[in-house]
């Protein structure tokens, strides 16, 4: 018994080949290739006794428990079963081969010299992952099979992953994160039922600034209990901190705007169930800010919109009279963005109306309010007078009336800020001479 | 002023009295000027050492007073400072015997506040030369003295615009310092020999009022400037219309 090393290839003959073999001999060979391969084998020389069913001198060879035949004969030879070009192939890694020959080799009292044989065999790859193949050790891949020179492994469909065995194969979605703008989320298998004892997390993430909306799809079948609310299987949503819900039930829940970048949405099964799950899409929007709502009637916004996201800005202005104020501070222009939270970057300002502050002095003279308001604000208006009738009143354009403007100072109704001047009257005493007597 | 009344207070708010070289007159102009003659700034007959004060000089020392018609009353209000002197270039401080270009400015540091008892006296309107006809009558007023007594009132008279060919008669054979005096252009002659209404010193500078019949107002056509003797005679004033450019151009837009 001769076994062969693992090797790719190798050569096997008879005893004393290339001369004649011996008579009365029982020879084995144990053809071994390594793992992943099969044995392939090929006869280049045959040359035995031939015998009607081999029944003197023969090479028999199994493989897989299996009998391959049994040959024996030359190649011209009537009887005998000369194996030709034939080409024997092992299903394993294995295969034996038998030399036995009888005590003699006679043909009419003369005796024959036969050669024997010459064969070769190489290793060639099994393909593990063809049905029918049959795998000593381990089952079958579970969902995919990926075969290679000498070996083969297996992969899952998505969402499922590898277990230790490398062969079979469970459902991940532990971990599942989706970034695009908008797409699909469903349970596993959807819309078959889902598998028991899940716990998928999916985490939907997108640019700050940016709110995730969810649409449930139908079918929607999640494991429920007419009296206990989602006893079984639970689907929760969170957007952020935020705790969305708890769902499950046949009837889909409504949209759901989460006002959030980030949601996590968490399904966890229980041990059985025949539910067929749920589909989710989702989609992206700038974030909505709320609408900028003046703080009196003096404030304008420029071209409002119907909505403002982020990014979206808007101005801000007063009426004529008004100046723009923020705090204290009294601001030349005003803008305010719409952030990646959903706040305004500057609270709304105010606008206060335009104070002249008093009127200057008029030296000799003194001013009266005019309008029915007797402030110093926009639209006030006074009227100079001069402490007559010693002096009278000069205007530098005709007149005596000014009002408060919106630039917060006091302008005559030509726009001139200067103020009249009130000039001596001369030769107009009170209490000239009167001469009586005549 | 002799043969003068008391005025009445408040009937010319525009006397001013200054002490430059002595008691005189001025009269005010807008609310910060006064309207005198050059010889109170500068008199003539100086002595040598005397000449050479400086106008800024004399404005330090000089003391404006205006607001009332009692003397003592007039000095409790107080002194006016004054910030500037102008007198007229043809003003010849040396030439005793002529009084030509007789008209001096004085400013004011500060503004005065009008009333009832300080008010200025309008300028006459330069195109209207009809004040200075024979006859109209003006009306001088003055801390001057009467009766060589210096007065403690304000005083007035009404003293008409005389002849200027009767007035130059009157000075023929006069003498001021045996020379002739200089009766020019740029004067004119007010009152009579006879009817005893006369400027006299201590009214130099103030002004020869008008009442302009059409306006009401009072203007000063002449500043009370020379004669010879008081009460017996014409006087003579700076004819005011004869320097309006020249006071308009130190005035200015007052």
């Amino acid at each position: 018994s001769m076994p062969t090393s693992k090797k790719l290839y190798g050569e096997v003959k008879s005893p004393n080949y290339p001369k004649p073999y011996p008579d009365n001999n029982i020879t084995t060979w144990d053809i071994s290739v390594p793992k992943g391969f099969r044995v392939k084998l090929n006869f280049w020389q045959f040359d035995l006794e031939p015998s009607e069913a081999c029944q003197y001198d023969y090479v028999k060879i199994t493989a897989d428990k299996q009998d391959l035949g049994r040959y024996c004969g030359q190649a011209d030879s009537i009887t005998g079963n000369h194996p030709r070009g034939k080409e024997f192939l092992s299903t394993g890694n294995h295969m034996q081969l038998l030399f036995h020959s009888d005590f003699s080799n006679e043909e009419n009292g003369v005796v024959v010299f036969y050669k024997g044989f010459l064969a070769y065999y190489q290793a060639i790859d099994l393909d593990e992952c063809v049905k029918g193949n049959d795998i000593e050790d381990g089952p079958r891949c579970q969902h995919f099979c990926h075969n290679y020179v000498g070996g083969y492994f297996c992969s899952c469909q998505p969402g499922y992953r590898l277990q230790s065995d490398l062969h079979t194969c469970r459902v991940d979605c532990s971990n599942e994160l989706f970034t695009e703008p908008s797409g699909y989320l469903s349970s596993p298998g959807y819309p078959q039922s889902y598998p028991a004892e899940l716990q998928c997390n999916y985490s939907i993430r997108v640019e700050k600034g940016m709110t995730i909306t969810l649409k449930f799809l139908e079918p929607f079948e999640i494991d429920d209990h007419p009296q206990v609310r989602c006893p079984y299987d639970q689907l929760k949503i969170q957007a952020g901190q935020k705790t969305i819900g708890e769902f499950c039930g046949t009837v889909p829940p409504r949209n759901i705007e989460t006002n959030s970048s980030s949601v996590d949405i968490l399904f966890l099964t229980d041990e059985s169930g025949l539910s067929r799950g749920w589909k989710i899409w989702y989609s992206t929007e700038r974030i909505r800010c709320p609408q900028p709502v003046p703080n009196d009637d003096s404030t304008i916004i420029k071209a409002p919109q119907p909505i403002y996201r982020y990014q979206d800005y808007f101005i801000v202005t007063c009426k004529t009279g008004y100046n723009l104020m923020e705090a204290d501070e009294k601001l030349a222009s005003f803008t305010s963005v719409c952030q990646d939270d959903g706040t305004w970057h500057r609270p709304m300002p105010r606008c206060e109306i335009v104070n002249c502050d008093t009127p200057r002095i008029l030296k000799n003279g003194d001013f009266d309010y005019v309008s029915q308001k007797k402030n110093n604000n926009y639209q006030s208006v006074v009227r100079y007078r001069c402490n007559e009738p010693y002096y009278h009143l000069v205007t530098n354009t005709g007149s005596d009336t000014y009002t408060c403007s919106p630039q917060g100072s006091w302008k005559d109704q030509n726009g001139e800020e200067e103020i009249p001047a009130c000039l001596p009257v001369c030769g107009l005493p009170d209490s000239p001479i009167l001469e009586i007597q005549r | 002023i002799i043969g003068g009344k008391d005025a009445p207070p408040g009937s010319f708010p525009w006397q001013a009295m200054t002490i430059i070289s002595g008691r005189a007159g001025g009269a005010l102009l807008g609310d910060r000027w006064i309207l005198t003659a050059a010889h109170t700034v500068f008199p003539k007959g100086q002595s040598e050492s005397e000449e050479t004060q400086t106008l800024e000089q004399v404005a330090e020392k000089a003391e404006i007073f205006l607001g009332h018609t009692v003397v003592t009353e007039l000095f409790k209000l107080g002194n006016r400072p004054v910030r500037r002197l102008f007198v007229h270039p043809d003003y010849n401080p040396n030439d005793e015997h002529n009084f030509d270009g007789d008209i001096a400015l004085i400013e004011l540091r500060d503004p005065v506040t009008l009333g009832p008892d300080v008010l200025p006296v309008c300028l006459p309107d330069p195109g209207n030369s009809s004040f200075y006809v024979p006859g109209w009558m003006g009306y001088a007023s003055g801390f001057g003295v009467e009766k060589n007594i210096l007065a403690n009132k304000l005083k007035y008279a009404p003293i008409p615009v005389a002849s200027q060919v009767m007035c130059q008669d009157w000075l023929q054979g006069k003498k001021i310092n045996r020379r002739d005096p200089v009766f020019t252009a740029n004067m004119f002659c007010a009152g009579s020999p006879n009817e005893g209404k006369d400027t006299c010193q201590g009214d130099s500078g103030g002004a020869l009022t008008v009442r302009d019949p059409v306006t009401q107002r009072w203007v000063a056509t002449g500043i009370v400037s020379w004669g010879i003797g008081c009460g017996k005679g014409y006087g003579f004033y700076t004819k005011v219309i004869n320097y309006l450019d020249w006071v308009k151009g130190i005035v200015g837009k007052d």
